[in-house]
């Protein structure tokens, strides 16, 4: 038995959970945030026999998708007069970052 | 060090959370939401010697109890005067899944 | 690769996390309730590589520091007339909880 953890953007959680469950998987959703553009994004849990662990990557890999965020930096703390033009950031948001870790016992209850 | 992780019905979780804790047994709740059903759960965290495993896992199961739940499966797309009538389908929610991984390090700060 | 998962008071998650990513750490934070205290504080996740494990952990005690809280406890159940007077109990919430996991195998997609 395996637990697949994915981080992936929420705009593509609701897609991987309905793909996942449409192929009789066991899915948990878990709310959480990123740390550095501090927005929400989706923790997936999904425990599976380790054969299926390639399939659930690929599930994951034709659902989640790369997104490019421009996000305005903060401005540094200025001197009265001075001018500041913010360059947007461009942040890549990748399409998902997966953990797989063993489980060393699994209990149905 | 064993870090047990046990998903279970939101009806059950304040009773498991409690026994776990009369029991001397440090406990954490994350937020969740099943996959399939998309209703808020509780997935719980429990870290402990590998020898208190076993009896985490009989609280679980003093604390948690299956039930069954009708849900209306969401209508097909129709015909124009084509005529529906969903019958209830009947999911067992189970009393708890549980996952228990191997801690490679534990401290307390 | 190994998961850390730290479990900090919620005074403390702004500047872990933002300690964590100025140095380029990857981190994500989840929602999630004390047992006891039954107060919402929040369990940390950061993948890294094995060598940087100390770093990280060393970064967890630079910025998550144990507090003492007074709280009162549930008054037991009284007959008519007699007087309860809760004498508040000192409960200490340390700095953090720390659990390292292995990861069997992690993707970036
Ligand atoms: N310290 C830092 N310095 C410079 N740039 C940084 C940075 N931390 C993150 N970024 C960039 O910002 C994007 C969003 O990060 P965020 O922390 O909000 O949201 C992250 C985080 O919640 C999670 N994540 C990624 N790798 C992780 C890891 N190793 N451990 C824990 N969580 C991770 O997945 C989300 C997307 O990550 P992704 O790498 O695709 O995309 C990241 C990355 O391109
Ligand atoms: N291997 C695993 N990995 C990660 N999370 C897991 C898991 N096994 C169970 N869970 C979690 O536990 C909840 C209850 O699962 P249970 O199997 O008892 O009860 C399930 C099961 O009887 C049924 N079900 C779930 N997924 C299904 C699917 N893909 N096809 C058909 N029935 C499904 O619906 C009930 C509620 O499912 P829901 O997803 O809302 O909520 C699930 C999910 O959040
Ligand atoms: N092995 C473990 N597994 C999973 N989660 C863990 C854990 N050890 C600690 N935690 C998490 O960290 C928080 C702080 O724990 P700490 O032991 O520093 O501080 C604790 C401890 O001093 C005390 N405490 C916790 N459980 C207790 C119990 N069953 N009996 C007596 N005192 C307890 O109350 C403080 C707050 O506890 P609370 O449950 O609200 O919040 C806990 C819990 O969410």
């Amino acid at each position: 038995m395996k637990l697949v953890i994915a981080i992936v953007h929420p705009e593509d959680a609701g897609a991987l959970v309905d793909a996942l469950t449409d192929k009789e998987y066991r899915v948990t959703r878990l709310q959480s945030q990123g740390g550095f553009l501090k927005q929400s994004n989706a923790s997936i849990m999904v425990g599976v026999e380790e054969a299926q662990v390639d399939d659930v990557l690929a599930t994951i890999r034709e659902t989640c998708h790369a997104r490019t965020q421009h996000i305005s930096p903060m401005p540094p703390i200025m001197e009265p007069g001075e001018f500041y033009m913010p360059y947007p950031v461009e942040v890549t948001f990748g399409g998902a970052t997966v953990f797989v870790l063993d489980v060393a016992r699994y209990e149905r209850i």
